[in-house]
């Protein structure tokens, strides 16, 4: 463990946890891509299948658990508790365009050809565009509330920081896997743009406008 | 040489 991986960690555990309380507190979903939400949580379940076969530590069982717990909340939140206030109409980004060619692409390109490895690879490909719906919606409503950006400044930090951890596990401890790299390098880049404008816009005032 | 993935990552 690094200071960039548990800052990192901290921070997608802020982004989860921040975005599950907005919710809940508002009693509304307006502007959240329930899609996203289920990518994520799709993301979670192939990546932490090895709960049920493997024990790291406790703090990674504690985290992978809290990340399923919250993912599969959110998404009950929405498309259950809240679904009145979800807004279906703008949240029309199609994930078959994204499902299926990550699908693909993690039975081709994999470190081993086995199903517990190809579908952790496939929750790799996966997180690093599940966030593509929500940025999309964004850009259709052209405005996203400002608990909305920190939840995305969070998210987009965590995978950023990771990137960071890489360098560091690679220059210690001579580690490297070129598959979480090259998707990390990809996710973080897809909210480049976000960045930029949530650091120029200073959102503390007014509403996200693309 | 460089390790396999551990997978010790979230």
């Amino acid at each position: 463990m690094n200071v960039f991986r548990l800052t990192g960690d901290l921070s997608h555990l802020a982004a989860i946890i921040i975005l599950l309380l907005k919710i809940w507190k508002s009693r509304s979903c307006a502007g959240i891509s329930g899609k996203s939400q289920i990518l994520f949580a799709i993301v979670f379940t192939t990546r932490y299948l090895d709960l049920l076969t493997s024990f790291i530590s406790l703090y990674n069982t504690c985290m992978k658990v809290i990340y399923i717990g919250c993912a599969y909340a959110t998404v009950y939140l929405i498309y259950a508790k809240f679904r009145a206030t979800y807004d279906g109409n703008h949240d029309s980004f199609r994930v078959e365009f994204l499902v299926v060619p990550v699908g693909g692409l993690s039975v081709l390109i994999n470190h081993d050809f086995s199903p517990l490895e190809i579908l952790w690879t496939f929750s790799i490909y996966l997180e690093s565009v599940a966030i593509l719906p929500q940025l999309f919606m964004i850009s259709k409503t052209g405005e996203a509330e400002t608990i909305t950006t920190h939840y995305l400044f969070c998210l987009g930090l965590y995978r950023a920081l990771y990137l960071f951890n890489w360098i560091w596990r690679f220059y210690f401890e001579g580690f490297f896997d070129m598959i979480a790299i090259v998707a990390g390098v990809v996710q973080t880049v897809l909210y480049c743009d976000f960045f930029y404008l949530y650091v120029t816009k200073g959102w503390f005032s007014r509403p996200y406008r693309l | 040489g460089l390790d396999i993935n551990p997978k010790d990552e979230l």
